[in-house]
């Protein structure tokens, strides 16, 4: 449950890193996620999606993670989003 | 809702379905793509009409696999569809759905193509994704959304295309409201093109570029894929495992998490090796002082942390090795002596007194269940030794010499994380032709 493996991390960081959660890996250095940035990132998919901020890849945050969805990024870097607005 | 910051120029947009799907059938394939559109017509100042030119705005194609976009598609579940947002350039409003779902409409069960087109039309006239409880736009796919002919935007997706585009002017509404009609009457298709009044005059087109977004705005850099690499050299380095192939290497933390999915360039994370270098034969962390020795071909260099230091390189014998070169390198962590792996022979170094051992080369067949020309070898933090060749490894708990009955294993599976376990052996072919010697034309 709140335990997940080596796989389960890596599978996670691929996917936060897809859809813009963290920045892409730098293909230049082994550029590391602090373990503060990689919660910071499963909490905002977690709001994102709608679940409960725990900051944890948890049972159901993986579960999510495997649901279909569409291939383009959730966050986009600001720069290329211009006027973002919430209600 | 969220917007992307870039938008079409113009109301009045022509759209195309470049390639259909084998579950449903072209006429209700393209029912539900103008139905679709026509959720977002309803509520804006857009217009859309179909042509069969091939410079439409928006073109829709269900595609498989990878297809070029830097979007590949995944078989059935996982990314269901992407689409590109306005712009000017090759894939501005294009629209991709995976070739391999099961598309469907108004069912339970397959993926209803009507609900997937509806969000993937918001990407291409500017909208994001949004987290907004009911919103068309959410990433994730949420089922079927009923009829098509009856579904209207969720009231945040209404105010977001009106943002971008306006309001449906009064003027226009009964404009509107009769091309509704025809479009509704199309349901039963007769295949006749909407002649739209904005035909008469070209739609100028957008000035403004945005590049697609995702994976592919970050430059990309030709690398190995990890899925299918034979290793040069396996290193465990600090605690972590590095995986080189070429010029580039994939670390593996303690925990045995992938740093990243993505190798990392050799020279600018270990500065000094010389930029020609085509690969490393074997890097292994000294015993004496936790240096870390890079050797390729009859060299080796000497790092300090990530920085190689003076007077290096040097000739391998300095370790009193006559060879032309070496395997795999390792310090076994049961005797802290640095052992030398080549073809089917070994030595073992005594770095504390900087002499190579009496007695030695040996038959690496004394590691028992090894079999000759590994590729490297670790001791790691597990207390556990690992030998690596080809895809596999073989594991020799704590100071055996004898590997594990269940060896080997695949280093796919277990250490890079991959779906297949077994990558295809490494081909002479050259570059652009693949395993079945087929020549690609991409």
């Amino acid at each position: 449950g709140g335990n997940p493996n080596g796989r389960d991390i890596s599978a996670g960081m691929d996917w936060l890193t897809r859809y813009g959660y963290l920045p892409p890996p730098d293909p230049y250095s082994a550029q590391q996620q602090t373990l503060d940035g990689l919660r910071e990132a499963v909490k905002t998919m977690q709001k994102f999606a709608g679940l409960k901020e725990t900051g944890i890849l948890d049972k159901e945050t993986i579960a999510m993670m495997h649901k279909p969805r569409c291939s383009l990024p959730d966050i986009i870097p600001s720069g290329y989003q211009r006027h973002r607005r919430k209600r | 809702y969220a917007v992307s910051g870039s938008v079409w120029q113009k109301r009045d947009l022509s759209w195309r379905v470049e390639s259909f799907p084998i579950s449903l059938s072209q006429e209700i394939t393209k029912q539900l793509i103008e139905s679709a559109l026509l959720a977002w017509s309803r509520e804006s100042n857009l217009r859309f009409y179909r042509t069969t030119a091939e410079d439409a705005d928006l073109r829709v194609s269900f595609l498989g696999g990878p297809h070029g976009d830097g979007y590949p598609f995944d078989g059935p579940g996982g990314t269901l569809g992407h689409a590109f947002f306005p712009g000017i350039g090759a894939s501005a409003g294009a629209t991709h759905m995976d070739a391999d779902e099961s598309w469907t409409y108004n069912e339970a069960t397959g993926t209803d193509l009507f609900a997937v087109a509806v969000h993937e039309f918001g990407h291409s006239l500017g909208l994001t994704h949004s987290s907004a409880e009911n919103s068309i736009m959410k990433p994730y796919y949420q089922g079927t959304v009923g009829k098509h002919q009856n579904y209207r935007l969720p009231p945040d997706d209404v105010e977001g295309i009106q943002a971008l585009y306006g309001k449906l002017s009064p003027s226009l509404d009964a404009t509107h409201d009769s091309i509704t009609t025809a479009h509704l009457t199309l349901f039963s298709y007769t295949g006749r093109k909407i002649v739209h009044p904005a035909e008469k005059a070209p739609p100028a087109p957008t000035q403004r570029f945005v590049p697609p977004r995702g994976p592919t705005y970050r430059p990309g850099l030709p690398h190995p894929d990890r899925c299918s690499a034979h290793f040069d050299a396996v290193s465990s380095i600090r605690g972590e495992v590095f995986f080189f192939k070429n010029r580039y290497f994939w670390r593996v933390q303690a925990t045995k998490q992938l740093v990243s999915l993505n190798p990392a360039h050799l020279g600018h994370f270990w500065r000094g090796l010389p930029p020609d270098l085509p690969r490393v034969d074997t890097v292994y962390e000294r015993g004496n002082d936790s240096k870390i020795v890079f050797i390729a071909g009859t060299n080796y260099w000497v790092f300090k942390d990530t920085v190689v230091e003076p007077g290096y390189p040097r000739s391998l014998t300095d370790f009193g090795l006559d060879t032309d070169g070496v395997d795999g390198a390792f310090v076994w962590k049961h005797n802290k002596k640095t052992y030398f792996f080549q073809h089917n022979r070994y030595w073992r170094f005594d770095e504390q007194h900087g002499r190579m051992d009496p007695g030695y080369p040996r038959d690496s067949n004394l590691w028992l269940g090894l079999p000759p020309d590994v590729d490297d070898v670790i001791s790691w933090t597990d207390g556990h030794t690992y030998f690596f060749k080809g895809a596999q490894y073989w594991m020799f708990r704590d100071g055996n010499v004898e590997a594990e009955p269940d060896s080997p294993h695949s280093i796919t599976l277990n250490w890079m994380y991959c779906a297949v376990a077994n990558p295809p052996e490494p081909t002479q072919l050259p570059e652009g032709r693949d395993q079945r010697g087929c020549t690609c034309h991409c």
